[in-house]
């Protein structure tokens, strides 16, 4: 579903290069529930942004659902993400005057689905109210705290109900107590269908993947499957 | 050296009202190195805001080395952050066209130490060289990994050798390794003199601690001393 062959990403500026992504070949297959790892600056990132299409190659060819990224257009390219992937970013990405609700429908009003103003809100909310956050959803980002405004970007990443959720660190910023609900909720929606690649940091997190890859100065450096917890 | 008696912080707004901390008191004595926890929305980053001099309360009082912070002025606010406080914020806040290296020196500038542009210079790229950093130092925000960006905010808050560091979730974007040096840094400090009060919600970070105070619904629900490992 997700087959990157001999991917490298390199930033370049008039005073910097960085190789971010140094010749990464992976294939996820449809309904793995996969974790990467790695250390601070190891790649993570942006490799996620690739694989969510919000990012260029240098070289290398990506293949998702076995057509070629690379020679997508613009359109094509916003099309696929608004319908087949939920991005959880890093830093949220919420947008700031806009309330928790209305960051959730964002995605929807892009939707091909032809849902009327009512279906979009009632479905925001219910997303919401899946994460927790039922109570909070007229508040605004810097309304919020860190661990909330996280979570509305986990809602807003499932509210289009993609095939592909592709989440950089969405409990980074969560306890405990509230990490295990959203890995329920993750692993739910895995049972059903959905495809996961997330980013983490903790190993208790990592240990409820069926698949851990390690990242490593932008390379791959080990690929396990392992029974999940 | 902190002590805070009775306070309370209400959110208001036309169809808000949030009490995010409920009647907290509790004393930190120097040299303490304190682990602030409690589920994602109780309170801590709020808590943290008051205790930096960064935010109001709604009722109570606030004696920062046995000084009323209520009856400040902003000149004396301001004064005191400089001067004592470094500050770790859960979202870096980071100035966004700037390097790492003029986001670490910042703080000097307000600073009272007649510091000339060299020292400044080289007291920020040390900090960022303690953190891990040292090779970039040139790169803005955008520029960075999310841990990395967590790194500089942090060099931030320690090149005024403040007399308190507050930190909110300083490792939350942080792989076990870089954390672990990050923890290093802070016990060598804290052994210096440093007194660290620290967010956290990882049980590991926070066994490195001396102490474990606990927020629910903006209560303090548990204050616990242990040997630190
Ligand atoms: N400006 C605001 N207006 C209204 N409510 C707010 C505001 N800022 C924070 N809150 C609410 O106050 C409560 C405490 O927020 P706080 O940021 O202190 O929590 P926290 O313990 O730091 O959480 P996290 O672990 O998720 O970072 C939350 O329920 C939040 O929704
Ligand atoms: N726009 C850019 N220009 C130059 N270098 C960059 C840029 N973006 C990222 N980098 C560098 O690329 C490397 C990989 O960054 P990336 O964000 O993918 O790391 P990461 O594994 O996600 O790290 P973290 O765990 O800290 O979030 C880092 O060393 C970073 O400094
Ligand atoms: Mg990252
Ligand atoms: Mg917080």
């Amino acid at each position: 579903i997700l087959e990157l062959n001999d991917i490298t990403r390199v930033y370049r500026s008039e005073s910097i290069a960085v190789k971010a992504v140094d010749s990464v070949s992976m294939t996820i297959s449809e309904k793995e529930f996969v974790a990467l790892m790695g250390s601070s600056g190891s790649g993570k990132s942006t490799l996620m942004n690739i694989l969510g299409c919000l990012d260029k190659l240098t070289s290398g060819t990506y293949l998702l659902m076995g057509e070629d990224v690379g020679k997508m257009n613009k359109n094509q390219l916003s099309g696929i993400r608004n319908r087949m992937i939920g991005f959880v970013f890093q830093n949220f990405h919420l947008l700031p005057r806009t309330t928790a609700l209305e960051n959730v429908e964002l995605p929807l009003l892009y939707s091909r689905e032809k849902l009327s103003w009512k279906e979009i809100r009632e479905r925001a909310k219910e997303s919401l109210k899946i994460v927790g956050l039922g109570d909070r959803i007229n508040h605004t980002p810097n309304q919020l705290s860190g661990g909330q405004q996280q979570r509305v970007a986990i809602a807003r990443a499932l509210v289009t109900k993609p095939k592909i959720l592709l989440a950089d660190e969405p409990t980074g910023n969560l306890d405990s107590k509230t990490t295990l609900e959203i890995i329920d909720i993750f692993q739910k929606l895995n049972d059903d269908g959905l495809t996961i690649l997330m980013v983490t940091h903790e190993p208790d997190v990592a240990n409820f993947t069926g698949r851990q890859i390690v990242l490593s100065d932008g390379k791959i450096i080990s690929d396990k499957k392992n029974k999940p917890v």
